[in-house]
């Protein structure tokens, strides 16, 4: 059976690994899990645990007396049950 | 200046794709 994963839909992720201003450098990996199967009509289109590469854009160290640091990190594409890469909205997190 | 592992996010589907189910 084939179902419509619609666009706007929102997949709850978790960060697998800790991202600091610091230490990561822009263009550093970094990865995401889903903390849910998204289901639609009952059915399961992305599991649970998927991985879902992003990468850091944008980092900013703490300074001494500044300032706290900043860091962006973004989130690419991801993998349907059935294989298919998913198009995913590119704002930074 | 971190995110910390387990830190939770939302991703927004970009664009409405046909999944097959069944694979």
């Amino acid at each position: 059976e084939t179902v419509t994963l619609q666009a706007g839909t929102f997949i709850p992720v978790r960060l697998s690994q800790n991202v600091n201003g610091s230490i990561n450098k822009t263009g550093d990996k970094v990865h995401f899990q889903v903390t849910e199967d998204i289901l639609v009509k009952g059915k399961t289109v992305i599991s649970k645990d998927t991985w879902i590469n992003g990468k850091v854009t944008y980092t900013k160290g703490r300074k001494m007396m500044g300032d706290g640091g900043r860091i962006s990190i973004i989130a690419s594409s991801l993998t349907a049950v059935d294989g298919q890469i998913v198009r995913i909205e590119r704002d930074p997190l | 200046a971190g995110i910390f592992l387990d830190t939770e996010f939302e991703l927004e589907i970009a664009e409405s794709i046909d999944i097959d189910t069944a694979a």
